[in-house]
């Protein structure tokens, strides 16, 4: 897989990834 | 053809959508759901999935009111206030929010996230954590609420209620705040042009 043009993180449970699942 | 729909950009592309598509969609999603409700034509509808968001060749976004849902949600924008698939805008935004957020994390594993920008990261958690305007609020209302500028005499918004606040986020993200319109139309103009391009090419490989 290329490189990506952005940069991933772990998923943290007060990230905005976390609070959106909740939704 | 003139019109895709995000997720067949995602799913072509097969890969997320960058921060300036995001923010161009939000703006250019928002500018028209604005201009529907002027219109009296607003069928408030929450975004189901990225299959709902129409990206146009001249670089319009619309919310395709039957775009996918199951046929007993649709119905016609003329139906009564009282039919049950109605909201409120601030539900709208924040049911765009997450298709947006989610076509940000697109092909993302469930425990990679994305790093953001701060200011698109800010968009979209206001647009999910919208506030309740205090009833004197419809669409396309031009009340001059009291706002908040910064040092620099930009204005600054920090709660989400309206279209027009996440027209108004967008807008500040740039330069210059006056050439938002444009340059959003011209952002979903290029990305309805080069996805189908590669359309295009895959049929022709195909």
């Amino acid at each position: 897989k290329g490189k990506s043009l952005y940069n991933i993180k772990q998923k943290h449970d007060s990230g905005i990834k976390a609070k959106i699942s909740m939704k | 053809r003139n019109a895709l729909s995000l997720e067949e950009i995602l799913k072509l592309y097969n890969q997320p959508i960058n921060e300036e598509q995001a923010w161009a969609v939000c703006y250019q999603c928002c500018g028209s759901l604005r201009a529907q409700g002027r219109r009296g034509e607003s069928s408030k509808r929450r975004v189901e999935s990225p299959a709902d968001i129409r990206i146009w060749r001249d670089g319009a976004v619309t919310l395709d009111a039957g775009g996918g849902s199951s046929s007993s949600a649709r119905s016609s924008p003329r139906a009564g206030k009282s039919e049950h698939s109605r909201c409120r805008e601030t539900e709208v935004i924040e049911s765009l929010g997450i298709i947006i957020y989610k076509a940000l994390d697109y092909g993302l594993k469930e425990n990679e996230e994305r790093e953001l920008s701060p200011p698109l990261e800010q968009l979209i958690d206001h647009m999910t954590n919208t506030v309740e305007a205090d009833g004197s609020q419809d669409e396309g209302y031009e009340a001059l609420d009291e706002c908040v500028v910064d040092e620099n005499d930009k204005e600054v918004v920090e709660v989400v209620q309206s279209y027009r606040d996440v027209m108004k986020l967008c807008a500040a993200h740039l330069p210059t705040q006056s050439d938002a319109a444009n340059h959003y139309q011209a952002v979903c103009r290029a990305l309805f042009a080069e996805t189908m391009e590669l359309y295009t090419f895959l049929a022709r490989i195909k």
